[in-house]
């Protein structure tokens, strides 16, 4: 499936998020495998949880004020610890 | 606000700090004063102190780098991450690096460096990231906060004193400084039967109560007055002040120390100040005023000195001859030294000490004595 290969598409959008949790909301690596998957769960958590935390609209999707948020200048320490 | 897994922090009250390196893009100067204003931001709301070392191992390492440097945590060019640091501990704890691929700087034009070094001091110190928007711990960088009058917010000052309490007198002198620690005094406790003011005034519907280096907010609706360094809200206003007033036609409030006064309005203050009480219409020989406050119906502001008052007319913006009179002669009652007075809901209160007495201006006499810190619930 050739989503690695349409920058600016959904495939990379669902890449930055991911690796946005990661870094900041503690998403565990091995749950990259899953995010292929439109809806899942933990993905949607995490976001939710993020968007709490930035004071955003909680809607469980990467909608665009998250995401503008999601680019916005940042510290690199991560927001929520394991 | 929140704290590490386990709220590391510092055993210790005064610590020391290193720059290790700069970056080019500001002056080396630049960036000393930058990571100093940072530090004495935590140091006003704590007990903690900061000396700086020039060579070997200081608790909080400052560093510049770019990409991989180290860590395990790479820089990733221009934007997104600004920069990190590290929780309190041994070793790489406690450091503070910053991506030279930002383009710092001084104001706002690029990332500004004070702004985002208090911010991840504040993680050396112990905070780990708040998700009050209005905190400097939020992990967003805002380029809408003006470095010039910047102050934490009270989710900040309650973080870090979480960890270590508030300022105290210190005695812990520093292994390595080659300076003394400098003593404080802490903050006034707002119940003490002692208390006296240095000034209150009034602010956008609010009060304001002076004291040394602080100040607290009465909001009238709120249950817990808030206090705050002066310098926070601010910077260039001195402690220890004489006196303060609101022009509420001008959205103004005009403070007093020694033979100088300013203006401010909101958190602004007013450019063209400081300016001489001379220029109010002081004679050279006043060297200060003891309080003062301003009759917004009336447009009429009271200055008190001693046992005297003086009146200055807000419309024609001169003093009114035949002034200064004997404060007992038009405020019976009221002690002839006064060390701060506002007014409110038609009454005059008039501070001494740790007493307080409410004058009817209308009657002309005192109707209540009270203790000076009844405003603040105690």
């Amino acid at each position: 499936h050739p989503l690695d290969r349409d920058p600016g598409g959904q495939g990379s959008i669902m890449d930055f998020v991911q690796q946005y949790l990661e870094k900041y909301y503690n998403l565990k690596k091995d749950s990259r495998l899953l995010v292929r998957t439109e809806n899942n769960g933990l993905i949607a958590e995490k976001i939710q949880e993020m968007q709490r935390f930035l004071g955003l609209k909680v809607t469980g999707n990467p909608d665009p004020e998250t995401l503008e948020m999601m680019h916005k200048p940042r510290c690199g320490v991560p927001d929520v610890w394991d | 606000f929140s704290t590490f897994p386990g709220s590391p922090k510092w055993k210790k009250h005064h610590l020391t700090y290193r720059i290790v390196n700069y970056t080019p893009d500001l002056p080396e100067d630049a960036v000393d004063a930058a990571i100093e204003r940072a530090l004495k931001v935590w140091e006003e709301v704590t007990p903690l102190t900061f000396s700086r070392m020039h060579e070997g191992e200081a608790d909080i390492m400052i560093t510049f780098a770019v990409g991989e440097h180290g860590d395990f945590f790479p820089f990733d060019g221009p934007g997104e991450i600004l920069a990190h640091a590290f929780a309190p501990g041994p070793g790489i704890s406690g450091d503070a690096h910053f991506d030279d691929d930002e383009k710092w700087t001084k104001d706002t034009s690029g990332t500004n460096l004070f702004l985002v070094a208090t911010h991840e001091l504040g993680h050396s110190l112990g905070l780990r990231h708040s998700d009050n928007p209005e905190a400097l711990m939020y992990p967003l960088y805002n380029t809408l906060t003006d470095p010039n009058r910047f102050r934490l917010s009270q989710d900040d000052v309650a973080g870090i004193q979480s960890l270590y309490g508030p300022p105290t007198v210190s005695t812990d002198a520093p292994a390595v400084s080659t300076k003394p620690v400098p003593t404080r005094p802490g903050p006034p406790d707002m119940c003490d039967p002692a208390l006296s003011f240095d000034a209150v005034s009034t602010l956008r519907g609010e009060t304001l109560f002076f004291k040394g280096r602080y100040f607290w907010r009465k909001y009238l609706r709120a249950s817990k007055p808030e206090l705050y360094p002066i310098s926070s809200f601010w910077p260039s206003i001195p402690s220890g002040i004489d006196a303060a007033y609101e022009v509420k036609s001008k959205d103004t409030v005009f403070i007093f120390k020694g033979q100088q006064f300013w203006a401010v309005r909101g958190n602004e203050v007013q450019a063209g100040y400081p300016r001489s009480i001379q220029t109010l219409g002081f004679p050279p020989t006043i060297r200060k005023i003891d309080a003062a406050f301003s009759d917004n119906d009336r447009k009429k502001t009271y200055f008190f000195l001693e046992d005297k008052y003086w009146r200055f007319d807000e419309k024609r913006q001169t003093m009114e001859p035949g002034f200064p009179k004997k404060i007992a002669e038009d405020f019976p009652g009221v002690h002839p030294r006064v060390d701060a007075v506002f007014e409110a809901f038609g009454f005059f209160y008039f501070f001494r000490g740790s007493s307080q007495l409410e004058f009817d201006p209308n009657a002309k006499k005192v109707t209540h004595i009270l203790k000076s810190n009844n405003w603040l619930d105690c």
